[in-house]
């Protein structure tokens, strides 16, 4: 089977939809079969695609609620390799309708349990840590955390990774922590600097240690701030299929270059 | 008695924390006796202010299970007219604690209701529209919507203003949505000057209708992006204390003497 990466970080605004988007994207042009699921009731993925389902278009709501329902029946094809499961804001409901349901947190894991048509699954996640990510968490096989390199998002790395550690322990015990990504990057500015280096030293203590995060690592390149990829949402398109050429499109495509190493070796 | 202003957009990171403690800072050192409180289980405006409250110092979770504490028992004083109610990343669990209680939404309504010590109170919301944002749209008499002018933060502001329709029916008819701030603003970039048209538009069709944002306008200045402005947390002070002659404190500043002339107009 292929991998299936929960992307989270419950600060907001930190570059999540972004990276699903435009890693998802990336890794697809280089012949992965990815699909992008969005997990986020804000719909931001689907948005971000130019997807807004009709009413009685399927979702990845329905995909929660019958167990019965492939992936593969929901995932709409946006170009080749690359797929999508859309949600629509009604995912709001999601959190109060499975509330009582013992498998509340499992339900993606099922579903994508059966489905090996893709390489690659990237799920992006909304910025909270409830039943919508729990259920990311449960599904994936591995996380990649965005992060901008600012002080109050290093702050919550280390509550997100402490919540990971605890789905560890219960749902999913081979979960890891496998990549940092350096989003909205200013490389220029002491903060990110120190920022980066609070980070690399947190990483490399862990290094010996039994958690979820031992192997992780900041991928690279970090993903500098430009202005193209805040643009690219409202063409519905990724920054590869809007400009090319913009230094967005360099990051994110060497991006993927560098997680599709990282899978090679793994 | 005060205003109470809800400083809420669901979509992450568009300076909901910053803006509270800035505009926050400001109005306290233009006269006005002030009191923010966090309402995010991130504990952002806390760390923020460098306040991390021992295990047994009460905070805001306190104020919300046990209706008869005075929020003044649990305020902090930050500098002269500035108070905070401080959150601990505990406040997480209230959304499941209160999930059968049937004044879930109204608790810190009830508990603000009889005080009357600060002149105006602001509070800052997580990014979602769950049981601690509703109880801060019941609790204020207006709300303030930090957004940033991107296509995906401006595609959240319809659902927003819905949600603050649905609950003025119910809860809090005196709801009014009086400013939108505008954080992090490029005014240089096409997107910047393109979604202020839109956003001013849609302000512009409203005028006219029976909805609570009729009066609804965007406050001046727009916030520029400042790196200051991401420095400041690490030194767990406002702009204003940390840097008063940067860009980011002058905005600020300029913003909380708009927003006192709005409301001696008022
Ligand atoms: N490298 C970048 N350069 C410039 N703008 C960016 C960059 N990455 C993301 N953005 C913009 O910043 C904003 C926040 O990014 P995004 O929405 O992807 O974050 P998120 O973590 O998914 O947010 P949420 O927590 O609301 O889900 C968006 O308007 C996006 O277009
Ligand atoms: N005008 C600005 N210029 C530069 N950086 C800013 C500005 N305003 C906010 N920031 C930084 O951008 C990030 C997001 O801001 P902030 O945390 O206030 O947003 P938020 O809406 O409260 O996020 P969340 O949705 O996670 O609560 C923070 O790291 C903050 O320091
Ligand atoms: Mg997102
Ligand atoms: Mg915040």
């Amino acid at each position: 089977a292929g991998r299936t990466v929960a992307v989270i970080n419950q600060k907001g605004g930190v570059g999540k939809t972004t990276t699903t988007v435009n890693l998802g994207a990336g890794l697809a042009a280089l012949g992965c079969r990815t699909c992008l699921i969005d997990l986020d009731p804000q719909a931001h993925l689907s948005l971000h695609l130019g997807i807004r389902p009709a009413a009685d278009d399927p979702t990845v709501y329905d995909l929660l609620l019958d167990q019965d329902l492939p992936a593969q029946e929901v995932a709409v094809r946006i170009e080749p390799n690359l797929d999508l499961v859309p949600a629509e804001t009604d995912l709001a409901a999601v959190e109060t309708e499975l509330a009582t349901a013992p498998d509340r947190h499992t339900r993606l894991a099922h579903t994508l349990a059966n489905s090996n048509m893709w390489d690659a699954v990237l799920i992006d996640c909304p910025p909270s840590l409830g039943t919508l990510t729990l259920n990311a968490l449960s599904a994936a096989s591995e996380v990649f955390v965005p992060m901008q390199a600012h002080f109050l998002a290093l702050q919550g790395v280390g509550k997100l990774l402490e919540t990971i550690g605890l789905v560890c322990g219960s749902v999913n015990p081979s979960l890891q922590v496998s990549g940092i990504v350096l989003c909205m990057h200013e490389t220029q500015t002491t903060l990110a600097r120190e920022v980066v280096q609070d980070l690399s030293d947190f990483l490399e203590s862990a290094r010996s240690q039994d958690v979820p995060w031992r192997d992780c690592r900041v991928l690279t390149p970090a993903i500098r701030r430009n202005i193209k990829l805040a643009e690219a949402p409202s063409f519905g398109q990724s920054i590869h299929a809007y400009d090319p050429t913009s230094r967005g499109a360099e990051d994110y495509l060497a991006l993927a270059q560098d997680v599709l190493t990282m899978w090679d070796q793994g």
